[in-house]
């Protein structure tokens, strides 16, 4: 499933 | 965070490390694409918004401080410092074509029709394409010095790397990003002839120059 997780990527 | 993911940033932050050098040791950005780099620094820009906003970890704050102070420092160093050296002659790309229909996609394709959320799209899919005009300078000129090669080098495995990374995630934390991914995938194809050419000639100690 997408799910846009909170930004923890670079 | 998983090893593809850390070495994957470590190949980034290495590949910015070695531009910097480059450009400081040489005293020279001949080779190097300033609208490339442009665009790096508009990425982070974009996409490093919520560093105020945001704590994940001291880990993610401090590599996007230095993501962002190394972006905006190379385009010191290629637009004032060492301005003279900058080959604007070969450094062509209509930056425009870019920018203009990536900026439309991420209104049309995102995750969530919010400014931060338009504005980290946006980022994405320029990454996806900031270094056409890098790929464009050394057809051009038919070559790359060393160094530049191994700059783009490290550039191109880091979105590799998170290529696993996010099949590693997928597969153990159900974790999958459809927008990411694609544009990481359009990123790491735009290398392979690249990746070819270093390969074949860089390992074996030859200079990297194009098939006239």
């Amino acid at each position: 499933e997408i799910c846009s997780m909170p930004k923890d990527e670079l | 965070m998983n090893v593809f993911r850390l070495t994957g940033d470590i190949a980034h932050l290495l590949a910015i490390i070695l531009l910097l050098m480059k450009i400081w040791k040489t005293r020279s950005c001949a080779g190097v694409s300033g609208k490339s780099q442009m665009m790096f620094a508009l990425v982070f820009t974009t996409r490093y918004l919520d560093l105020i906003t945001n704590f994940i970890s001291l880990y993610n704050t401090t590599m996007k401080m230095i993501f962002i102070a190394s972006s905006y420092g190379t385009l010191y160093l290629m637009f004032l410092k060492f301005r003279a050296t900058y080959d604007s002659n070969h450094d062509t790309f209509r930056m425009e074509f870019l920018v203009v229909p990536v900026a439309g996609l991420s209104f049309l394709v995102n995750h969530d029709f919010s400014p931060l959320e338009i504005l980290w799209t946006f980022s994405i899919y320029l990454e996806s394409v900031a270094i056409l005009p890098q790929l464009f300078m050394i057809s051009k000129t038919g070559e790359a010095e060393t160094i530049t090669s191994h700059y783009l080098f490290a550039l191109g495995s880091y979105r590799a790397l998170y290529i696993l990374n996010w099949v590693y995630r997928f597969y153990f934390e159900g974790f999958f990003d459809l927008i990411a991914v694609v544009a990481g995938c359009v990123q790491t194809v735009l290398y392979c002839d690249f990746f070819y050419l270093y390969i074949t000639k860089v390992w074996k100690g030859k200079k990297l120059t194009l098939p006239a």
